[in-house]
């Protein structure tokens, strides 16, 4: 089954 | 200091009911240029970033930038002390404890006045880079309401397929499985019921349908929503409001 992403890698901490 | 106006106190009402589910405590930033909020879920799996620009409201005044850090659920409590039609005035010092949230009802002559305590926020603020998507879909918000629920009884998760035919939404679970098919249309009548795709490549990406549905809470503050997809890219559900918007990220699910 399909793992869930995480945002983490898509958005960077300012 | 902060002194912003709405018309209807059920602008504010609704934007937050949209985001209850999903973010807990968090920082809203008043500016010389609005009201915005950037906040993720505890998970890390979805992020909501809101934009309520000066003109949206009847009146807006802020001084300096002020960040009002509130917990959610406890302003959801206030703002349900008004009407839907009150007018809704916020106020707050340059270095707040309390944010003031006055309802007016015009009709009853009744001004009723509530002081919200806030509270030390710790967040990350996340850069979100400009991103060229796959594809763009825009719909009736109570159309993609509707899908989002209609499946999340079968399923957890969605597969939203799009292609230049149109999008595609089906999910697969213990009692069965189901599939909506949207074809591209244009309703010169009522522009709020078309469907427009624009497509670059076509993609296909699976996500959570409780996160969806949570981002449907938001249906009542538009009549259309788009959905933005590209690669294995966070989706972005973005609801137009008076001067600004409410757009909501979900991480897909990978593999599978």
């Amino acid at each position: 089954t399909a793992t869930q992403g995480r945002l983490d890698g898509f958005f960077k901490v300012l | 200091m902060l002194e912003a106006k709405l018309e209807q106190a059920a602008l504010l009402k609704r934007i937050v009911d949209s985001i209850r589910d999903i973010v807990q405590d968090c920082n809203f930033e008043c500016s010389e240029s609005g009201l915005s909020l950037q906040a993720m879920d505890n998970s890390h799996i979805a992020l909501v970033s809101l934009l309520l620009g000066k003109d949206g409201f009847t009146d807006y005044r802020c001084d300096r930038s002020i960040s009002l850090g509130v917990n959610v659920g406890a302003l959801t409590k206030i703002l349900k002390c008004g009407g839907n039609d009150d007018v809704l005035t916020l106020r707050a010092e340059d270095k707040p404890s309390v944010l003031s949230v006055m309802f007016e009802d015009s009709i009853q002559d009744r001004i009723s006045e509530y002081n919200l305590k806030l509270m030390d926020v710790d967040q990350e603020h996340m850069g979100i880079p400009d991103t060229e998507y796959s594809a763009s879909v825009t719909m009736p918000t109570a159309e993609f309401q509707r899908i989002a629920r209609d499946l999340h009884t079968l399923s957890d998760s969605v597969e939203i397929d799009v292609n230049k035919e149109g999008i595609t939404f089906s999910c697969d679970g213990d009692i069965g499985a189901g599939s909506i098919v949207l074809k591209p249309s244009s309703n010169i009548d009522r522009p709020e019921q078309s469907i427009n795709v624009e497509i670059v490549e076509p993609v296909t990406l699976s996500f959570n349908l409780k996160y969806l549905n949570h981002f449907c809470k938001a249906s009542g503050l538009s009549n259309q929503v788009t959905l933005r997809l590209s690669g294995e890219a966070p989706l972005l559900v973005e609801y137009k409001l008076p001067n600004g918007f409410i757009r909501f990220f979900l991480a897909p699910k990978i593999g599978d």
